[in-house]
This record gives structure tokens, C-alpha cells and sequence, in this order.
């Protein structure tokens, strides 16, 4: 559903979270990585995309932000 | 499926469990069944055999607990995460750990997460598998609502246990084992909880007799419940949804489940107060309340709290008037009017349709409002009301919305 402006940054918050518990993603600290990997949450929003069979765009569609929000198990998706 | 990095797994086939403490939402013996039916599950396909003990360090420690609770994972109160596990290991390997903030049940109804499923997964999780990625495994990710009378372990997480222990050696294993019962030495005294009068099980139709969506253009389509939300116009039949959006120009096909998974379909009626950013659904003598994909907590909700006579045991249809803050809803050939400023229903109500709805003489299955006009939907047909005037301004197929 459209997203309420004033929550556009609060869903991102959200997903950054979702990403960090389910997917490993770090955010990088250093300007130098940061440069280097333009959107590294993109890379980890594609990996979460392929993993529920979504189509897989690097975009935090809303989607992917609606599979993220479902009641699941706490445990990682990927092996780490 | 998957594993866990260099596929921990128990060296030996005797493991033991221990229930540490309990949820109050539950029955203490409907908890212990759900949690030695989960284990069954995972018995009857491997040579595991799991032993209940009641003291000391049992192999897997099962307990309940909300926020922090002594790992680096802690509980995000309700919704979200709804528990984990641990790979086998000493220690915390192989504990599983329930949030408490969550409502735990052992129904397959909407007002809670059924314990026996949740458990099954985080077991499996407790026995070395990874998640699965296979829509409708057990050791998928996310909560999904399913029959468990007679569940029945899916080929994936089948697998991946068998993957990692082998098949079962006799006939089907032994099942769970427990020490004689003795009074557990600990328990932390949950208040007794009075267990919700089951409810009538939704009738969930199983795959091979779930209803096939009807074509947009089917000339017989009628609607169960229709609301805007966000800008955006939502047509509810049976367990599917037609997406009507400004955002985009075809016509969504979704389902009730991909939106909000812990309803069940078939609404009776929905609408919208936009101002709220509110959505409630009706079904039975029942109502939700919504917001984008969240369900707001404390429902679902008799509709007596409307002010409906308990007489009413459903509504037919209901469509909020953003002019005038009032909310009509239609029971058989009466509507009542709701104030949603002062959360009441007006007085001189139930009216008759007809008396003021002129060329509505019949009951309704569905209404809206859209820029400024009403239109309320009964079988193939819709007719658009001018609500100020109260004249029937023209009749319609209910799906003309789908540019047919």
C-alpha cells in the first residue's frame, strides 16, 4: 500500500533492522567501504528478494517491505 | 532446506527436553501436548528418541520470556519475531526460547500463534536445521496459519532431518517418552488461565477444493466486502482480493492471506476512515481494525462494541462518509449510522434502506464511497447513489471498476 510520507523513514529504519537479525547486514562505517559499495543494503535486500521468491530488484518495494513485517521465526535466513 | 554451518547435529539418539516454565495464555497441558506433538513430528521420521525431564540440564530447555532474556537476541514484543532456537550444542545449543509478548493458542484460529507449529520449527532449528525457502515447508521463515489435526511433516523439512540423522529404524518411531510423572520440582506458578471457548474451527479449504478466483470481466461477479484504503479501492471475494490502484493501471490479483495472514477470509463487510488511517473488516459478530499490514492490537472485537443488539449476528455490508463522519452499516433491509467522533451509533436507528436510499429497495453486500458519491453493490449489480440527494443516479455492473 502507498506509504504515508512520514513513514518512509521509519519503514527504512525497519528494514535496516530486518536486515541486520536476518541477513547479516552490517552497515559500513568506514567512508572509504562505504564508497567502495555503493548500496550494500541493496545487495542484502536482493538476497532477502531471492529468498522469498520475490522479484529481485535491490528496491525496498512495498513487497518486500510486506514480507518483511509477517511474524516469523527469529533466526537467521542465511547461514552465518 | 539448509543446515548450519558445519551441520551441527546431536552425536547420540536419545535427546532429552525440558519445559522450564509456561505461557499463561495456555493450559499447562495443552502447552505440554503441543510441545511432545512437536517432537513427535520429528521423532516419527528419524532414529531420535526425546525424553521429557523434569530437573537439572536437559539437551533442549524450552522456555517462555519477552524482551531481553539473557541471550543477544532479545524479544521485540508482539508481532515480529515470535521465537527462536539454538543448533545442537552444550549449553544454550539446541534451547528454544517463545516470546511472551506474543498470544500463544492451540487453535488455528486468528486471535493468537499456534504453539504446536511454532514449536515443530524452532525444534527443528534445536535439531540442526537451517531455514528452508520452500513456501509451505515447516522450517520456512514466517509464521503461516495451517491445519494441525493430522499434520503432516512436508518432503522438505523431511530431508533435511534425514540429511542429517538418517530414517527412522523400526516402524515408526516409539512415541515420545516420559519419565513416569512425577511432580515437576519448579514451576513458575502461571495465574490458571481460563482457555478461550473454542470457537468454531474456519473451515479451511484445503488446496484441492479452494474456490478458483472468477474472471474480472465475469459477468456474475459480486463481491463480498469492498474499502478504499490509502487512495487505493480493494474488492474482497472469498479468500481474494482485486487491487484497484491510482499508483499503477492494472487491475492487482492478490490474496486476503498476502496482506494480513492471520485473517481468514471471506469478509462480510469493510470500510475505511481515512482521516485514521483505519481499516476495519468485518466477519461474523466480529471486527478488526488495520493499519497499512498491521492488525491493531486487542482484536478482533465483538460488534456489540459498535452498539449493534446482540440480535445482529452480522453485517451485510458498511461504508464511512468522510463529509459527514458517519459510518452506515446494512443489516438485511435496515442500516444503522455510526458517529466514529463519538464512537456511537445515532439514535432513530435502525432505518429502513428504501425509506432513504431511493432504488435501493433490496438488502446490500457491499458499498463504497468514492469522490463523493456512494455506491452500494448487491449480486452482479451496483447502483450509484448521490447520498446528499438520496436519488439513484444509475445502475451498473458490480465490476465495472475492472475497465471490462
Amino acid at each position: 500500500f502507498p506509504v504515508l510520507p512520514e513513514k518512509e523513514k521509519e519503514e527504512m529504519q525497519f528494514a535496516k533492522k530486518y536486515l541486520e537479525n536476518f541477513y547479516g547486514f552490517k552497515e559500513e562505517k568506514s567512508s572509504l567501504l562505504k564508497w567502495k559499495n555503493l548500496n550494500p543494503m541493496a545487495d542484502k535486500i536482493r538476497e532477502m528478494q531471492s529468498f522469498f521468491g520475490l522479484e529481485v530488484t535491490g528496491e525496498l518495494n512495498h513487497k518486500t517491505l510486506a514480507m518483511m513485517k509477517q511474524p516469523r521465526c527469529g533466526m537467521p535466513d542465511i547461514r552465518s | 532446506y539448509s543446515t548450519f554451518p558445519l551441520s551441527p547435529k546431536w552425536k547420540k539418539e536419545d535427546v532429552t527436553y525440558r519445559i522450564l516454565n509456561y505461557t499463561p495464555d495456555m493450559l499447562q497441558a495443552d502447552v505440554e501436548e503441543a510441545i511432545a506433538k512437536a517432537f513427535q513430528l520429528w521423532s516419527s521420521v528419524t532414529p531420535l528418541r526425546f525424553t521429557r525431564v523434569y530437573s537439572d540440564q536437559a539437551d533442549i530447555m524450552i522456555s517462555f520470556a519477552s524482551g531481553f532474556h539473557g541471550d543477544f537476541y532479545p524479544f521485540d514484543g508482539p508481532g515480529g519475531t515470535l521465537a527462536h532456537a539454538y543448533p545442537p550444542g552444550s549449553n544454550i545449543g539446541g534451547d528454544a526460547h517463545f516470546d511472551e509478548d506474543e498470544t500463544w493458542t492451540k487453535f488455528t484460529t486468528y486471535n493468537g500463534y499456534n504453539l504446536f507449529l511454532v514449536a515443530a520449527h524452532e525444534l527443528g532449528h534445536s535439531l540442526g536445521l537451517g531455514h528452508s525457502n520452500v513456501l509451505g515447508a515447516l522450517m520456512y521463515p514466517i509464521y503461516m496459519a495451517r491445519e494441525t489435526r493430522d499434520y503432516k511433516l512436508p518432503q522438505d523439512d523431511i530431508d533435511g532431518i534425514q540429511a542429517l540423522y538418517g530414517r527412522p529404524k523400526e516402524s515408526p518411531a516409539l512415541p515420545t517418552k516420559a519419565f513416569p510423572p512425577q511432580e515437576p520440582t519448579e514451576m513458575t506458578p502461571a495465574e490458571t488461565t481460563t482457555e478461550m471457548p473454542p470457537r468454531e474451527e474456519p473451515t479451511e479449504t484445503t488446496p484441492s477444493n479452494t474456490p478458483v478466483r472468477p474472471q474480472d470481466c465475469d459477468p456474475h461477479l459480486n463481491f463480498d466486502a469492498i474499502t478504499t484504503l490509502r487512495g487505493e479501492t480493494l474488492f474482497f471475494k472469498g479468500s481474494y482480493v482485486w487491487r484497484k490502484s491510482p499508483y499503477f493501471s492494472d487491475i492487482e490479483h492478490d490474496t486476503i492471506s498476502s496482506f494480513w495472514p492471520s485473517l481468514v477470509a471471506g469478509f462480510d463487510a469493510a470500510y475505511e476512515v481515512d482521516k485514521r488511517d483505519r481499516v476495519l473488516f468485518f466477519k461474523d459478530n466480529h471486527y478488526w481494525a488495520v493499519r497499512g499490514y498491521s492488525i491493531e492490537p486487542g482484536f478482533p472485537k465483538p460488534i456489540q462494541n459498535l452498539g449493534f443488539p446482540t440480535s445482529v449476528r452480522k453485517i451485510d455490508a458498511a461504508v464511512h462518509d468522510e463529509n459527514t463522519k458517519k459510518t452506515y452499516f446494512f443489516v438485511g433491509n435496515k442500516y444503522w449510522s455510526f458517529n466514529e467522533n463519538t464512537q456511537s451509533m445515532e439514535r432513530g436507528y435502525p432505518r429502513k434502506i428504501a425509506a432513504d436510499f431511493h432504488g435501493i429497495g433490496h438488502t446490500v453486500d457491499a458499498a463504497l464511497q468514492k469522490n463523493g458519491l456512494f455506491y452500494f453493490f448487491h449480486g452482479a449489480n451496483q447502483y450509484e447513489v448521490d447520498i446528499k440527494s438520496k436519488k439513484l443516479i444509475r445502475k451498473m455492473k458490480s465490476n465495472s471498476w475492472f475497465n471490462c
